[in-house]
């Protein structure tokens, strides 16, 4: 199952769903391995992740410490387009593709290549700039809309605006918008200053919660594919 | 007064700092014309704010609907490196260059010639990743830290996090912290949607408050320039 995490718009969530999302799925025992690649320039996926080399890595992949079953692909400078990374172990693993915001050849060339284009936005005008422009570079590549996902992220439902948005979201894009909120959670803005994921950080917290909702709502929908 | 207004990280609140101050040094009388230019391929800031042609434009610049004395530049996405634009009619004039968070040759040049680069953060891990990446680009370029400014945005008192973050970027940097916070407010977040400045739109917010006492810090520092 290979998931492009992207959008236009800078700082929505789009590194912590990814590191926080293949976790739960490895958690719950929805994947046995998930294969993390950070398409950034910034890097701010591998800044985040503690790998441990001691646990045996391959050419290709190191293991995130804590995280049995997650690994980070090592960085291709010389193959920025090379799209997904394979897993050669195990063909059933996820492989996830952490982005930068705005566009690239490489961006494009991996969003023909997803199964599911996963979109975080943030619950708000400027968070929800971008949308139109990403559903129209999609359309050009051939990417149908059955494989894109919106995710609210940074969400607070005490906040009129934010309900505001979800409800218009709903209304204009029906299950393209999944049925989980990231709700606003400063333990998962600590975690990554512990090189950790949500889980290891504070178990009890809503980050952990939504991301297992999340973690569902994903495998549900593709188990059949 | 040229500022660039730049972040490595995305979504820390450039595009709402680079609207906000503008609009605070105009109400507080600290200038009597300010020019943005969205140096941002994505063209948030363009999408954030209603111009009117009809008050007279010039070849260059479009005055911005609420707020007299505030312009955005036009686009010249035939010179995307032009750098600085000018404001013929009031060399005075102070200007804004918004930025796309990661770094750029027009980014490069406009640092090269700013008077000040203006760096909004948000207080966590993530948020403060690529300080140091851009500390060195700087220093590459020839811009002494004396003509860096950071600005904490999005900014929770009662958060541990940013409290310590807070203290350990004063400890760290000292003088180049910006003695002002711009708090979080959904204020903030709603202002763009309805094409307005936050004093427009909600005058006795935080942000409001925030945004002029940025304003006061930035003039007074370089009023005897
Ligand atoms: N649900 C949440 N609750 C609280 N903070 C969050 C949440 N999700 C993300 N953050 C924080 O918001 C900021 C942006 O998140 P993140 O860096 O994951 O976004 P991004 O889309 O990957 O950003 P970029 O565009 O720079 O790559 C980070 O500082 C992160 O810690
Ligand atoms: N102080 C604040 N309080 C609440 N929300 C804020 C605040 N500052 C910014 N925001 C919201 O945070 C998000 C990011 O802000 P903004 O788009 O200005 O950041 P940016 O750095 O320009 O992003 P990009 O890297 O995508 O250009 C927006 O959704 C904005 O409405
Ligand atoms: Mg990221
Ligand atoms: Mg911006």
């Amino acid at each position: 199952m290979r998931i492009l995490i992207h959008t236009q718009k800078g700082g929505v969530g789009k590194t912590t769903t990814t590191l926080n999302l293949a976790a739960a799925l490895l958690r719950q025992g929805q994947a046995r391995h998930v294969l993390m690649a950070d398409l950034d320039p910034q890097q701010h996926l591998t800044a985040m992740v503690v790998t441990d080399p001691a646990q045996g890595e391959s050419a290709q992949a190191l293991p995130v410490r804590g995280e049995p079953g997650l690994f980070l692909a090592k960085a291709r400078p010389d193959a920025p387009d090379a799209g997904f990374p394979d897993f050669p172990s195990d063909p059933d693993a996820w492989v996830f593709l952490d982005t930068a915001p705005g566009w690239s050849p490489a961006i494009a060339r991996a969003a023909q290549e997803a199964d599911l284009v996963l979109c975080p936005l943030e619950p708000d005008f400027l968070g929800l700039s971008g949308v139109g422009r990403l559903l129209q570079r999609l359309e050009d590549l051939g990417t149908g809309r059955d494989r894109l996902r919106f995710l609210l992220t940074r969400y607070s439902a005490r906040l009129a605006l934010h309900r505001e948005v979800r409800q218009r979201l709903q209304a204009q894009f029906g299950d393209m918008l999944l049925p989980v909120e990231i709700r606003n959670s400063v333990r998962l803005a600590e975690a990554p200053g512990m090189g950790m994921t949500i889980f290891a950080h504070a178990p009890a917290s809503t980050g952990c919660d939504d991301h297992r909702t999340l973690a569902s709502a994903l495998s549900g929908t593709h188990r059949h594919k």
